[in-house]
C-alpha cells in the first residue's frame, strides 16, 4: 500500500459520496446518468467476486463492500426512489456499443482463462469506459450542476492517482499490472477535457457549460 | 507477482 493508492481509493469513495449527497439532499438525480451508475455496479460486482474468497487485508475487505453499497444505492435511487426526476431523454448512450467490445477484449486479452479472471479483466476494461454516458450526457444536456463536476472531478483523480501509485510499484517492488495500467490510461484521458473545463470554469466559480 | 490469481487492489 502507498499514499498514492490510499489517495486514489479515499478520492473514489469521496466522488461516490458526492454523488449519493448531491442525489440525497437534492431529492432529484437530474443530470445524472443513470446508465454510467449500473455500469459502474456492474464492474465492482464482476471484480470483487473474490471478496469472500480471496481474504487481503480488512481495509480491502471493507472496501469493497462499501463501493458495491455505494453503486448498488446510487442505481436504486436513480432507478427507483427518484425515479420521477431521472431525465432519460438525455441518457440515450447506446450500452451495447461499450458492452460487446468490452466483453469480446475481455476474452482475448488477459491473464488468464478462469471465470473470475476473465470477470476481473472485464471489470476493468469496463470501468475505463463507464463514464462515458455521463460525459455524453452533458455533452448532451450543455451544461452540469456543480456538485455532479466535484463528483466527475474525484472520480476521474482517483484512477489518475492510481497510475502514480502503479509507477510507484514498479519503481519499488517491481509490481506490473499490464491491463490496469493500459486500462486506467484510457480511463484517465476521457477525463482531460471535462478537467480542463473543471480548472477553467469550476474552480473559478462559473458554472460549467459548454459552449 | 503473479497477477493471475490474487489481485490486491481495488
Amino acid at each position: 500500500m502507498n499514499v498514492f493508492r490510499i489517495l486514489g481509493d479515499l478520492s473514489h469513495l469521496l466522488a461516490m459520496f458526492l454523488l449519493l449527497v448531491k442525489i440525497w439532499r437534492s431529492k432529484s438525480c437530474a443530470g445524472i446518468s443513470g446508465k454510467s451508475q449500473i455500469l459502474f455496479a456492474l464492474v465492482f460486482t464482476t471484480r470483487y467476486l473474490d471478496l469472500f474468497s480471496n481474504f487481503i487485508s480488512i481495509y480491502n475487505t471493507v472496501m469493497k463492500v462499501v463501493f458495491l453499497l455505494c453503486a448498488y444505492v446510487t442505481v436504486y435511487m436513480i432507478y427507483w426512489k427518484f425515479r420521477k426526476t431521472f431525465d432519460i431523454e438525455n441518457d440515450t448512450f447506446r450500452l451495447e456499443f461499450l458492452l460487446v467490445p468490452v466483453i469480446g477484449l475481455s476474452f482475448l486479452v488477459n491473464y488468464s482463462y478462469t471465470p473470475t479472471e476473465v470477470l476481473w479483466t472485464f471489470s476493468i476494461y469496463l470501468e475505463s469506459v463507464a463514464i462515458l454516458p455521463q460525459l455524453f450526457m452533458i455533452s448532451k444536456t450543455g451544461e452540469a450542476e456543480t456538485i455532479t463536476t466535484h463528483y466527475l472531478f474525484f472520480l476521474g483523480l482517483y484512477r489518475a492517482l492510481y497510475l502514480a501509485n502503479w509507477i510507484w510499484r514498479y519503481q519499488t517492488e517491481n509490481f506490473y499490472d499490464q491491463i490496469s495500467v493500459v486500462s486506467g490510461v484510457v480511463q484517465t484521458i476521457f477525463y482531460c477535457d471535462f478537467f480542463y473545463l473543471y480548472v477553467t470554469k469550476v474552480l473559478k466559480g462559473k458554472k460549467l457549460s459548454l459552449p | 507477482a503473479d497477477l493471475s490469481t490474487s489481485h490486491d487492489e481495488l
